[in-house]
């Protein structure tokens, strides 16, 4: 699975996220990458999106729960995301990147590692993967 | 506080035992592809725009799970799926199923524009594609060796991969088919009796 979130000069946030979905699954079966609201989600307080155990994170509502952590719960991004991995995914494994309207970046996960980057308009820039 | 940003992803869960030379491939795109979406926020494009061209680049790249380089069904053949959201009305659009459209996020966009739904899947999604005359290719230029190779270990162990970035060195390498291999069928690493009945 691939994604990238961003939030532009306007304060403006996006989600995009695509796959190919599990090796060896059955034909038909669709995950949590095209389910708004568990792969990906954006509204105007932030952006997400999820990689991982596909049916875990449909079943945490992953990417909106960052969200309603934020509106709901008044946590910041990066709270918010440590919260959702820690709590939302039961036994599952997952991992995710978010941005918040003010300019943020976040990402969290519970697996051993999760291929990702990020970068600020202030000059940070980080590529990771453990 | 302000200003923009941006964060890109390659999946999680990943084979511990990668080679290094994957490792540094694998962060030479995820550059490429910041590098490219920071241009674009540069050019003030809009957010939406800049996800959409950022996860076009990685579905062409096949080193990743998605467009080419795409994960094998049972079958051996592959079936994309792929959604976008823009934050401030919450429009999105999804699409699933599909096996021709060389960019899906792209064709998920154009659910989003150009169509009166949320979500298109299988023969409606393809339709739409073809009505929307975006790219379309045979369902093999998404399939590598590589991926191919893990198709047969994953039938082979009798599971389904949650991290599919095996190396082809050995089986033992990898500990979710070895897992397999004395388990029941799993699904995601997880046995296949803890999922809803259907």
């Amino acid at each position: 699975t691939v994604g990238c979130v961003v939030v532009d000069s306007q304060g403006r946030c996006a989600a995009a996220t695509s796959t190919g979905g599990l090796m060896n699954k059955m034909s038909g079966r669709i995950g949590d990458s095209p389910l708004i609201g568990s792969g990906t989600y954006a509204c105007n307080l932030c952006g997400v999106s999820c990689t991982g155990e596909g049916e875990a994170i449909i079943r945490g509502t992953l990417a909106r729960d960052v969200a309603a952590v934020m509106e709901y719960k008044g946590l910041g991004l990066q709270a918010a995301v440590d919260y959702v991995i820690k709590e939302r995914l039961d036994e599952g494994q997952a991992g995710l990147i978010a941005v918040s309207k003010d300019g943020e970046v976040a990402c969290g996960f519970n697996t051993n590692g999760m291929f990702r980057g990020c970068a600020t308009q202030d000059g940070f820039m980080e590529v990771g993967i453990w | 506080m302000g200003g923009w940003a941006i964060a890109v992803h390659g999946g999680a869960g990943i084979d511990p035992n990668l080679p290094t030379e994957k490792q540094e491939e694998a962060k030479l795109l995820l550059t490429r592809c910041l590098n490219l979406g920071i241009s674009a926020l540069r050019s003030n494009l809009p957010a939406i725009d800049v996800v959409e061209l950022v996860v076009r680049e990685l579905e062409t790249d096949p080193l990743f799970n998605s467009g080419r380089g795409s994960a094998l069904s049972e079958n051996g053949t592959v079936e994309m799926e792929a959604s976008i959201m823009d934050g401030p009305k919450r429009r999105c659009g999804a699409v699933s199923g599909l096996t021709t459209v060389k960019n899906p996020i792209s064709l998920a966009r154009l659910v989003m524009d150009k169509s009166p739904h949320s979500y298109l899947a299988f023969s409606g999604a393809e339709a739409f594609a073809r009505q929307q005359g975006v790219e379309l290719v045979e369902n093999e230029y998404f399939i590598t060796e590589e991926n191919k190779g893990m198709l047969k270990l994953a039938k082979e162990a009798n599971s389904i991969l949650f991290d599919y970035r095996v190396p082809i060195a050995g089986l033992e390498s990898c500990t979710a088919v070895a897992a397999a291999v004395d388990s029941p069928l799993q699904m995601n690493g997880l046995p296949i009796s803890i999922y809803a009945p259907e």
